[in-house]
């Protein structure tokens, strides 16, 4: 018997809420 | 002030629609109260509360961040087709914290405070080792270079005469050694190509302005001036509602149509190649 190891939830990146996207560049 | 003790905000996302939305009023907000300089474009919003407001409606605290596009306040050039400064022509950022009430499902600006502030020296020669800095718009060069592309402008134009209204963006270029100037002109009742004194013309009542790019180039004996200027549709003295894209930029030349477009001039801030001709060389 194959035991499939318990593997955890699939964690996806954590994106914060703030700040958001940069729309050109960072000065 | 929504601030106190037991009241309750939110934190959207700040990529949300809704506080998009909320940065796209308060950008407009902005535009349409900069008195001079060049229009703003969201680059990115730092932070968002959104408070509870009593009888109905919600107030929105938004932080954010902007960058000067190439267009001036008077260009009537909708926002989103203008084009942001780039870091090599020493860019400018704006840091804006903003009070919206929406209510119906409209927003409507309550609170404003900006800060604008160029690019560090440090950060222009990171991108660019010989790009030149912006210059103090007093800077006695930078008058210089404007009246003489201004008096060289209204000797070509074949219209109205045109005064210096505002010079809104300066860079003094080593080598060759040249000064780059862009400044706003304002057309008045005199005409351009008769030799009148600049203290008997009047300005014109409906406000023509136009907005010119010019270099000043140090020559052996003299200097060498190309200035190229749009003047730009005048805007109806009353507030009747208006057709569906009257408000769109409509470029006018001003000096020969016969004139060739205009050649790339090597100055910065120019817009880049393949831009459509929107004026002439002279």
């Amino acid at each position: 018997t194959v035991v499939q190891p318990s593997v955890g939830a699939a964690a996806g990146p954590v994106v914060p809420p703030c700040p958001g996207r940069i729309r050109h560049f960072k000065v | 002030a929504p601030h106190g003790p037991g009241l309750i905000y939110r934190q959207p996302n700040c990529d949300d629609p809704e506080t998009e939305e909320a940065a796209l009023v308060a950008i407009d907000y902005i535009n349409q109260n900069l008195p001079w300089g060049y229009k703003h474009t969201l680059n990115q919003i730092d932070e968002v509360k959104v408070w509870p407001q009593q009888p109905s409606g919600e107030l929105f605290e938004i932080e954010i961040d902007t960058l000067e596009t190439t267009c001036h306040v008077l260009d009537p050039t909708p926002v989103a087709r203008c084009s942001v400064r780039q870091l090599k022509e020493h860019a400018v950022e704006g840091d804006c914290d903003f009070q919206l009430l929406k209510l119906d499902g409209k927003f409507s600006v309550v609170y404003a405070k900006c800060d604008s502030s160029p690019d560090s020296a440090e950060d222009v020669r990171k991108v660019c080792q010989d790009c030149p800095l912006l210059a103090p718009l007093n800077d006695t060069r930078v008058v210089h270079a404007a009246k003489a592309a201004l008096a060289a402008f209204n000797a070509q134009n074949n219209g109205s005469n045109f005064q210096l209204e505002e010079i809104s963006r300066a860079q003094l270029v080593p080598l060759p050694p040249s000064t780059y100037v862009e400044f706003t002109v304002s057309g008045t009742d005199c005409v351009a190509k008769e030799a009148t004194e600049a203290a008997k013309c009047n300005l014109l009542a409906e406000k023509q302005y136009g907005f010119c790019k010019a270099t000043l180039s140090e020559k052996l004996g003299g200097a060498e001036v190309a200035v190229t200027c749009m003047v730009f549709q005048t805007q109806p003295v009353s507030s009747q509602p208006q057709p569906e894209g009257a408000n769109e930029a409509v470029p006018t030349p001003v000096v020969d149509p016969d004139a060739p477009p205009s050649p790339p001039l090597g100055a910065p801030g120019l817009p880049p190649a393949g831009s459509p001709p929107d004026s002439h060389v002279l």
